[in-house]
């Protein structure tokens, strides 16, 4: 079973064109393996990115030095799905 | 040991093998409106069941719901069993259902992608594709909102088999897809086909693939306005609405294009609620009410269907 631990998700609002077109280019930034739950579309909608603990560093300094506001939406992606776990095998019983 | 809906745990995610055992017991308790029908396979082998919700009749119009054709947004499958079990609930209850059911069928897959479906159970919690392989590449799986003939490959869309987007090698390449569209050419009276998934609060309609409105734009949006406005009365949850290509980007090869584009007029999809602190990993608790809100929304679109013959 595939572990998410320490995998943040972060909703980014694109200022602006600009901004969008720089997540675009960090969608296909292979390497960082961001898994997008939401694309990034027009200016003040919210993008919502999966981010690995390993490139949320690299990630957050991507978007902090281009000036596009994040705010972290799900803190650890694991402990949400032990959560939903722990719920599922306490409605089975 | 006898079975009953009254027993079902609407308000839980269930796996694959209880959403396949309730609609069994669905079918049970419901011998004269409700019957389980199998489209096709999945790729791993799966039957692709549909619920079928008929007071009789020869092939009269029909109404296509699919939920859960990216696996990993359980909300949209929960949603889905709520509403079948609404549907069948309020036959002979509510009035709007009643005059639906009694002139038209509706066709209801709960779980579109079985395979990714129970792969999200078993090993990967976030998997949103199909499992087919993919010739030449290490990586599994096709969107398969992106595998319809409706634009197919264009933008919106993923020639890389390791992106979430990938639309696969060819129009309907995946079983899922291609039992679908065999299934509803095979019909030939489908009228509406509404795809649910989830999360960002939106209701949308053709075109994703191309930027000209389509034909029935000004009906379409109106009624999706009135849908969104009956949806936000529950709770106050607000939806967006409007055209794909306006509404979020340009998105080819998804299903609502290739309905509309195959005749079938009422071609919507919904995004479910987005509460802006889980993405799709919505909590159970969510189940009910998300499912709840949806609800005269999705019977606004099909009491229109009924209303405005074509």
């Amino acid at each position: 079973e595939e572990l998410f631990v320490g995998h943040q998700v972060l909703r980014v609002t694109a200022d602006n064109e600009e901004h969008i077109a720089l997540l675009q280019g960090l969608a296909e930034q292979a390497e960082l393996q961001v898994d997008f739950w939401r694309h990034p579309t027009s200016p003040g909608n919210p993008a919502d990115l999966r981010v690995p603990f390993s490139s949320l560093q690299a990630v957050k300094i991507f978007l902090e030095s281009n000036g596009i506001p994040y705010s972290i939406m799900i803190q650890d992606v694991q402990e949400l799905l032990d959560e939903e776990k722990k719920t599922m095998l306490k409605s089975r019983r | 040991m006898e079975r009953s809906t009254g027993t079902f745990d609407f308000a839980s995610y269930h796996t694959i093998d209880e959403i396949y055992n309730w609609l069994d017991t669905l079918v049970e308790n419901h011998p004269h409106l409700v019957s389980k029908i199998q489209i096709g396979q999945s790729y791993e082998n799966r039957p692709l069941y549909v619920l079928k919700f008929s007071t009789g009749g020869s092939n009269r119009s029909a109404i296509w719901l699919d939920t859960g054709i990216h696996s990993r947004e359980w909300i949209t499958q929960a949603t889905g069993i709520w509403t079948a079990n609404k549907i069948a609930e309020e036959y002979g209850q509510d009035p709007s259902i009643t005059a639906i059911l009694d002139s038209m069928d509706i066709f209801f897959e709960i779980v579109t992608n079985p395979d990714g479906f129970a792969f999200t159970h078993s090993s990967n919690r976030l998997w949103r594709k199909t499992r087919s392989l993919n010739a030449g590449s290490s990586c599994v799986g096709v969107d398969a909102n992106r595998n319809w003939d409706a634009g197919f490959g264009g933008s919106g869309s993923s020639s890389n088999p390791c992106s979430e987007t990938y639309h696969g090698p060819y129009p309907n390449s995946e079983s899922e897809v291609k039992a679908i569209v065999d299934f509803i050419l095979g019909h030939g009276n489908v009228k509406s086909v509404i795809s649910i998934h989830s999360y960002s609060q939106m209701l949308l309609f053709p075109y994703g693939y191309k930027t000209e409105p389509a034909p029935d734009y000004q009906e379409l949006n109106e009624l999706a306005k009135k849908a969104v406005s009956d949806l936000a009365a529950v709770y106050g949850t607000k939806y967006t609405y409007g055209s794909i290509v306006d509404t979020i980007y340009q998105a080819d090869g998804t299903t609502v294009d290739w309905a509309y584009d195959n005749g079938v007029k009422y071609s919507f999809t919904f995004e479910l609620r987005d509460t802006g602190r889980y993405g799709f990993l919505l909590p159970s608790s969510q189940i009910i009410p998300t499912a709840t809100e949806t609800w005269p929304a999705l019977l606004d679109i099909m009491l229109h269907v009924l209303e405005h013959p074509y």
